[in-house]
Formats: C-alpha cells, sequence, structure tokens
C-alpha cells in the first residue's frame, strides 16, 4: 500500500 | 486479518448501526452528542482518503464506504432532519480543544512527513478522544437511555478488541504500529468509567444513572 503495512486496519 | 480485529469491526459496525436505528426510529437524537459525530466524521474523511488510491480488499473498502456513509448520515440527522430534538445546552464540549492538539501532534510525532501520512495520524490522534463530548454530555445530563449506553458499549469494545489485535499481530506476525497503540489505549481507558458504570447498571436492567 502507499503507507506500507499496517493500514489495512480499518 | 484475525478473529479480534473482525470482532472489532463488527463491534464498530454494530454501535454505528444501533446509533442510526435509534434517532431514525425514535426521530430524536436527545441525549447523543452531535460534536462527537462531527468529530467521527472527521476521522473517517482524514483516515479513508486512500479509499481511491489504494485498494486493498473488497472488505476494507466496503467497511470504509460504509464508516463514511454512515457517520455523515448521522451527522445529516442530528443537524438536519432531527434538529429540533438535539440538545444544544449539554453538548457544549469545545472540540477545537481535541482537533488543534490533534493536529499539532500528527504534525510533531508521525511516521512519515507527507500529507497522507498526516492527515492518517492526525485521525488516530483524533479518533482517540472523539467520544469526550459524548461522554462529557452523559455525565451533564446524569443519565443516558439504555440504547445510547449500548452504543457507547460497542463503540468502546472497538478499540479494545483491537487492542488484542496488535497483541496477537505482534506476536504472529512482529508487526506493530505504536501511533495507533497508543491511541487505542488512551481511547479504550476513556470508556472505562463508562464500561465499569455499564456492567454494574445497564446489564441488569437499571437505567444508566451517573451519581449525582
Amino acid at each position: 500500500y502507499i503507507f506500507g503495512t499496517g493500514k489495512d486496519e480499518l | 486479518m484475525n478473529i479480534f480485529r473482525l470482532t472489532g469491526d463488527l463491534a464498530h459496525l454494530l454501535a454505528i448501526i444501533i446509533l442510526l436505528l435509534k434517532i431514525w426510529k425514535t426521530r430524536s437524537c436527545a441525549g447523543i452528542s452531535g460534536k462527537s459525530q462531527i468529530l467521527f466524521a472527521i476521522v473517517y474523511t482524514t483516515r479513508y482518503l486512500d479509499l481511491v488510491t489504494t485498494y486493498v480488499s473488497a472488505y476494507n473498502t466496503l467497511m470504509k464506504i460504509f464508516f463514511l456513509g454512515s457517520s455523515f448520515a448521522t451527522v445529516y440527522l442530528i443537524y438536519v432532519k432531527f434538529k429540533a430534538t438535539y440538545d444544544h445546552n449539554h453538548d457544549t464540549f469545545r472540540i477545537e480543544f481535541l482537533i488543534l492538539p490533534a493536529v499539532i501532534l500528527a504534525l510533531l510525532i508521525n511516521h512519515a512527513f507527507t500529507p497522507l501520512e498526516i492527515l492518517w495520524t492526525f485521525s488516530i490522534y483524533l479518533e482517540s478522544v472523539a467520544i469526550l463530548p459524548q461522554l462529557f454530555m452523559v455525565s451533564k445530563t446524569g443519565e443516558a437511555e439504555s440504547i445510547t449506553s449500548h452504543y457507547l458499549f460497542a463503540l468502546g469494545s472497538y478499540r479494545g478488541l483491537y487492542i488484542l489485535n496488535w497483541i496477537y499481530r505482534y506476536a504472529m506476525e512482529s508487526h506493530y504500529d505504536l501511533i495507533a497503540i497508543v491511541a487505542g489505549i488512551v481511547q479504550t481507558v476513556l470508556y472505562c468509567d463508562f464500561f465499569y458504570l455499564y456492567i454494574t447498571k445497564v446489564l441488569k436492567g437499571k437505567k444508566l444513572q451517573l451519581p449525582a
């Protein structure tokens, strides 16, 4: 993702 | 995805649905802090901008669209449709005192100084205190309808379940995000007093009455 891992969280 | 995060997201979904149904069915937003709902709308708007740039999964996209849509719908119901039932006198928390510090903190403490990252960080800090106007209003009115307390219980549980998710992800994937974790702990701690009242009173069928 743009932000790298971890931002798959809501 | 793990069971803690899934149940957390479902608790969050449930909270929002409870609130929308309460306002829609009773055609009244008495006891609901419009200011907290404005803060939530800001939180989702600044956090979910990546909706247009990054596709994570259908679940992720659908949930973001639902949270965005429902938060604006709730603000609309409170300030437009049922504004006659909005309790101005008790919803007096100064939200600028929550927004400004979150902006400043996001500019100081973040993972990267890029617009999307700063906005995400701001939304994480703001979400941790976004419920304060609502808790303040409950303390001012000294009570909350049981449906409102179910809403607060579900909303408070969501981030508490996320803390379990972060423990799980650290243990299993050695992944962690300190900004989200610290803010999530602050957010959950703010509900503790309410959780105590909810469990000792509301679950016993009593009305949520704060000690005068």
